[in-house]
């Protein structure tokens, strides 16, 4: 643990629990993505299949645990409690286009041919792009709740703390780890439009609108 | 196991 993936991982945190609020205060999952949290269900179970056959650290069971609950509780509660607030016209990113091309890249570049590690390569790459169908709803309606864009903001910046952790790691553990970097990367490409708009907007007290 | 493919990250 360093301070980088400290940070990453609790802007994580902060992510899903600004989300959870927001879905709680305003009684709404208007401007949210159902296929977005519906890829996070499938990166974290993909991923934290090891929680049940290997140890890391108590931090790390806690939190592997923390993310699938609170994506299946978020995924249950844009399904049935909040459901009516919930538009699926705006809501029609292919996922298909997204989870193919990840299958098939995890199946060529992954650490060894296994169930767990092709799985494992597959959540990484599925988790690069599973903001996608969120940030083309936004493109869609042009606009965002301000407690939306920093949920966005959160969960962009926590990926965005891994990459100087990778090369700390690199220096003083001598690990690297290129899967994970590679996605990470594109990942957090991804934001830079949102983040653009967040910091120059968002930031300085106005209201998250994309140009027209 | 190989370094990178110890994955202790989240």
């Amino acid at each position: 643990m360093n301070f980088f993936r400290l940070l990453g991982d609790l802007s994580h945190l902060a992510s899903i629990l600004i989300l959870l609020h927001k879905i709680k205060t305003t009684r709404s999952c208007r401007g949210l993505s159902f296929k977005t949290q519906a890829l996070y269900v499938a990166v974290f179970i993909t991923r934290y299949l090891d929680l049940t056959y290997r140890w890391v650290s108590l931090y790390n069971f806690v939190m592997k645990l923390f993310f699938i609950g609170s994506s299946c509780a978020t995924l249950y509660l844009m399904r049935y409690k909040y459901c009516p607030t919930h538009d699926p016209s705006i809501d029609t990113f292919k996922i298909e286009y997204l989870v193919g091309p990840c299958a098939i890249l995890a199946l060529i570049f992954n650490y060894k041919f296994s169930v767990s590690e092709v799985l494992w390569s597959f959540s990484i790459f599925l988790e690069s792009v599973a903001i996608l169908p969120q940030l083309f709803m936004l493109q869609r309606t042009g606009e965002a709740e301000t407690i939306t864009t920093h949920y966005l903001a959160a969960l962009g910046i926590y990926r965005a703390f891994y990459i100087p952790n990778w090369i700390y790691r690199y220096f003083t553990e001598g690990v690297v780890d290129p899967i994970a970097i590679v996605a990470g990367i594109a990942q957090t490409g991804l934001y830079l439009d949102f983040f653009y708009v967040y910091f120059t907007k968002v930031m300085q007290g106005e209201k998250f609108e994309l140009p027209a | 196991l190989p370094h990178f493919i110890q994955h202790d990250e989240l």
